[in-house]
């Protein structure tokens, strides 16, 4: 059974911690700050009160040999990357680390860090890019000119079975799902209608989008 | 023309901020912090020291008149409740805040922000969930039951065509796209063989996916 670790009690990491223990993953988490690892104790396997820096808390704490370890440090980077080099140093296969400037990320990823993670440098430029566009609730992008869409449904189509609106053809677009209220209609049918309000889930060009809107 | 106001610089206001300048868009930017000034003063249209605060400050900023407004202020709670009010208050229609705990967002919420974002929180849900099951790559769920995953190619499916596959019969899964190598396919055609090595993204249910791998 995998062991994950996870250092570090920020937000990011309070709940990289919570989501794995809740799915029934065995996890170990270290900080050095008491009121983090008070809040987390319940809901991890082990949590210890430690300083990641001292090697000899790390081997107390079974960290050492955990499968993957998630190092969310947040505004001191040098411990950050130093902890990182002890980790990667004793063998952890895979190590994940969040970084809070490019620079310090490529230092990580030189490291030998399996994945660096920006997460307020990612939700943020999502945020932006779905700003830009009226009507696009949310843009996931995925590869280069091409994204998933949460769009309105646009005014034409209203009241089209899907077939009708032959978005395919068309526009190179794939409705990959329908919200309607608080239902989802994943991969819907070619008879499936358009109604006002819907909620489309599209996949396509950045062209397409604005060629339908 | 839309005018973006995002006040407080940390990293996720920083990447609001930047990401919109850079698509064009008109920004005005504040901070109380001057490094955090100097930053963004090339890359947007007016960034402005001051205390968001004083209400007098966002006037002389013209950030009362712009559209949509980003607040993200962190480790100070009060004062990002504070600034959302005001802005709600003076009648700013769209307010998009960040929030530090699940209590601050319900806070921010009532006094009626449109969205609430928790870039930690949802970087790191999506980053533990990729890490539970084996070979996804990257989870995007979208509704309940349903995501899209990023997986490698399973090995049963190697050099199959996509129809021979059959995979939205067998299983529901529609794949939306193949990566290879550094090219992606996307909305790939029924003949379009699976290769090793081959990144698919998919769209199905947590079910699907197991019974797949
Ligand atoms: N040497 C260390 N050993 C153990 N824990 C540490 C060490 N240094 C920092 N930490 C812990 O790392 C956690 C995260 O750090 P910090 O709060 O600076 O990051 P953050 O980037 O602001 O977090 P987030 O954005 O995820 O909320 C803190 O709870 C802190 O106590
Ligand atoms: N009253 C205020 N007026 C203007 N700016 C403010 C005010 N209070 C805080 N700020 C600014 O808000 C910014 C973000 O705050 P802070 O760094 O606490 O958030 P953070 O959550 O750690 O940021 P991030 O996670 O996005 O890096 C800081 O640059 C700070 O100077």
């Amino acid at each position: 059974k995998k062991v994950f670790g996870v250092i570090g009690l920020g937000k990011f990491g309070f709940y990289v911690a919570k989501t794995l223990a809740e799915a029934g993953a065995e996890v170990i988490a270290i900080d050095k700050d008491e009121d983090k690892i008070r809040k987390i104790s319940d809901l991890v396997t082990h949590a210890y009160l430690a300083d990641a820096l001292e090697e000899q808390s790390l081997e107390e704490a079974g960290i050492l040999s955990a499968d993957t370890v998630v190092i969310s440090i947040g505004e001191n980077i040098e411990a950050s990357i130093l902890v990182t080099m002890l980790l990667i140093g004793r063998g952890i296969k895979e190590v994940i680390a969040k970084a809070v400037s490019p620079l310090h990320g490529e230092v990580l990823k030189r490291l030998g860090v399996a994945r660096v993670v920006y997460p307020e440098k990612e939700i943020a430029t999502r945020l932006a890019r779905s700003l830009l566009v009226t009507g696009v609730l949310e843009e996931i992008p995925f590869a280069p000119g091409h994204s998933i869409f949460e769009i309105k449904a646009p005014i034409n189509l209203i009241n089209r079975t899907l077939k009708e609106a032959d978005l395919r053809r068309r526009y190179g677009i794939n409705v990959l799902a329908i919200k309607r209220g608080n239902k989802v209609i994943v991969n819907p049918s070619a008879e499936e209608k358009i109604l006002k309000g819907d909620v489309l889930l599209i996949l396509g060009s950045e062209e397409s989008l604005l060629t339908l809107s």
